[in-house]
């Protein structure tokens, strides 16, 4: 378990000498290596790195710690640097707005997160107001019916109208807004999301982001967080290979933290961010 | 005078970084740096811009049009009834895809058939039913929760007895780290032999792109690739890295989510934007 090791390692630091450059190096390196193959940002892994390497020659390494060990613990201070602690979920009546590019994952984990809160005792309600994907309306009610959360979506009409009525419909104290894929360059589609946030004035806007999400996962989350603010990110999808590492540029031009993580398909599979866990497995 | 050692990695590194901030994944940028290396051994320091350019695109040339196979030019030559299976892991776009494919060939022609081989995911037969009604397309579904094989099969058999031109098979979301759902795909495709293999994945997508387009193509092989969210993310790197790792010819950019936003891959799209 890495957090324990890392606790002894930093108890015993006094006293050792220094490791040679050439090794912190190539220790550098390989870390290096392995964050790009994460998908974190290229930019930010060499900024990482430079403090890594300065860190690691400067400090002393804990007695009888090997090179790598010496690094790994710089390389892990670094990260919880950047990660932060996971997103604070009150467990108590707000409005949470969902969004994200398309395909992310936010239907799914609109529904997920009503579990969530149906399990904390909390009595939660879905709004669709996803008014273009075929289907959208009969993909959440479905899920909602399957948990027996109150769904309300209307089959024709644009998300405005359904967020209105759906927000006045609905009894539930926890209220969760699904809403339409989009990206920055769509201007109707971020004047659209514009236009629901000010409506429903949510108490959470949630960023969904794909785990697999590549070099540009910074630039798209702070084009969310100039429309209408991102108060927490989810990242989906990581019971596969992915590694997440675009959520560190998500939660830096976000000025957020990551809230909850996707590890399935099916409503249970949505688990609290623990930034141990996750830095274990950027780390592979 | 000649690349000095230092310049030439400095060059190589710089080089690198650009790929990897097209999104090209590491290991495939790690190894056509490798090709290029040999390549610059030796050249002169006037020269090496241009040959490092030249080079890359020699690369890149023979990894993106992998068997020059044009997809229109297949469907017009093939024997008929053509039974083409999309898949790759979820929310990449391959029932939109589809879509757009059905249209596409229903505009040159063919007559087209679609199954609805997602038997699983809330929403799959409404959202797949709504497309196949707007395109005017015969639609093969059963019930929920039924054998997706069947659902395949039985869309062949009804593609053959009707004499339709090209029967377009969807298959639910799936990670390739699922061994269960890979060999429920491994079994369609051994109980249906399609005569093509679509791995659907998206432009946006970092590293993983190479680890999940290695094991489809491992499990049931791919014969093409198409690539949607281009319109997201233009970079392109995800196109190398899916190309390098099938060794597969990229058909289609999904560009949009309307019928028409889709553009047949063009290398030299990609290789102009990887040098701007
Ligand atoms: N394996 C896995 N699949 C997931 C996870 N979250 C969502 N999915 C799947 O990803 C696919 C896309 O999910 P959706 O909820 O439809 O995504 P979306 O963001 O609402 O998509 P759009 O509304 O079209 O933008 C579906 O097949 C989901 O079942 C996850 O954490 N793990
Ligand atoms: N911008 C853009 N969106 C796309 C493109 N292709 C698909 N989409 C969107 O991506 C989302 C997911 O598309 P689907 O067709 O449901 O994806 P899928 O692979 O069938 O998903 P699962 O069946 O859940 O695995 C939808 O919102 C689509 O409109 C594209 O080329 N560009
Ligand atoms: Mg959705
Ligand atoms: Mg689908």
């Amino acid at each position: 378990n890495l957090s324990l090791s890392l606790q002894n390692v930093v108890k015993k630091i006094a006293g050792a000498r220094r490791i040679d450059p050439r090794t912190i190096d190539e220790m550098v390196k390989d870390v290096q290596r392995t964050l790009l193959q994460a998908d974190v940002n290229v930019e930010l892994v060499m900024g990482l790195s430079t403090r890594i390497r300065e860190r690691s020659l400067k400090e002393k390494p804990a007695p009888g710690a090997n090179p790598r060990e010496h690094v790994i613990r710089i390389v892990y201070q670094e990260l919880v640097d950047v990660i932060g602690k996971s997103t604070d979920v009150p467990l108590s009546k707000q409005t949470i707005l969902m969004v994200g590019l398309y395909g992310g994952g936010k239907t799914t984990t609109v529904a997920k997160l009503a579990r969530y809160f149906q399990r904390k005792g909390l009595k939660p309600a879905v709004i669709c107001a996803d008014s273009y994907r075929p289907g959208a309306y009969d993909q959440l009610k479905q899920l909602c019916e399957q948990i027996n959360v109150p769904f309300y979506g209307e089959k024709d009409s644009d998300a405005l109208t359904i967020v209105k009525h759906g927000l006045k419909e609905l009894k539930g104290d926890v209220k969760i807004i699904d809403t339409a894929g989009r990206h920055a360059l769509e201007a109707d589609l971020i004047k659209e999301m514009k236009q629901i946030h000010k409506l429903a004035k949510p108490d959470q806007n949630l960023l969904v982001l794909d785990g697999a999400m590549g070099q540009l996962a910074g630039k798209h989350a702070k084009a969310f967080d100039d429309a209408i603010g991102i108060t927490g990110v989810i990242i989906t999808k990581l019971d596969g290979t992915a590694k997440g590492g675009g959520a560190l540029s998500a939660i830096s031009e976000t000025n957020s933290s990551i809230a909850f993580i996707g590890t399935g398909e099916t409503l249970d599979d949505l688990e609290r961010f623990d930034p141990d866990r996750f830095i274990s497995r950027l780390l592979g | 005078r000649e690349l000095d050692e230092k310049t030439l990695e400095r060059m190589l590194w710089d080089f690198e970084t650009g790929l990897l901030e097209s999104d090209v994944a590491l290991p495939v940028a790690e190894d056509i740096v490798q090709s290029i290396r040999a390549r610059l051994l030796g050249t002169k320091r006037k020269h090496a811009d241009d040959i490092l350019e030249s080079a890359l695109r020699d690369a890149l040339g023979k990894v993106l049009s992998a068997k020059d196979f044009d997809f229109d030019e297949y469907i017009e030559s093939a024997k008929k009834p053509i039974n083409i299976v999309f898949v790759g892991i979820n929310g990449t776009g391959k029932t939109t895809t589809i879509a757009k494919i059905a249209h596409r060939l229903k505009k040159s022609g063919y007559s087209i058939v679609i199954a609805a081989g997602d038997t699983h995911r809330a929403g799959a037969s409404e959202q797949i039913g709504i497309h196949a009604k707007r395109l005017g397309v015969k639609l093969i579904e059963h019930q929920v929760g039924a054998d997706p094989a069947a659902v395949v099969y039985d869309g062949v058999q009804y593609t053959r007895a009707r004499h339709k031109d090209v029967l377009l098979a969807d298959t639910a979301g799936r990670l390739h780290t699922k061994v269960g759902l890979m060999d429920q795909l491994k079994k369609i495709c051994r109980v249906t032999s399609p005569d093509l293999v679509i791995f659907v994945d998206e432009m946006i997508a970092g590293n993983d792109a190479v680890v999940r387009a290695k094991m489809f193509n491992e499990v049931v092989g791919i014969d093409g690739s198409i690539l949607t969210k281009a319109d997201v993310d233009a970079k392109g790197g995800a196109a190398i890295s899916i190309a390098y790792a099938t060794g597969a010819p990229i058909l289609f950019l999904g560009t949009g989510q309307e019928y028409d936003d889709m553009v047949k891959f063009q290398p030299e799209w990609l290789l102009d934007r990887l040098f701007e």
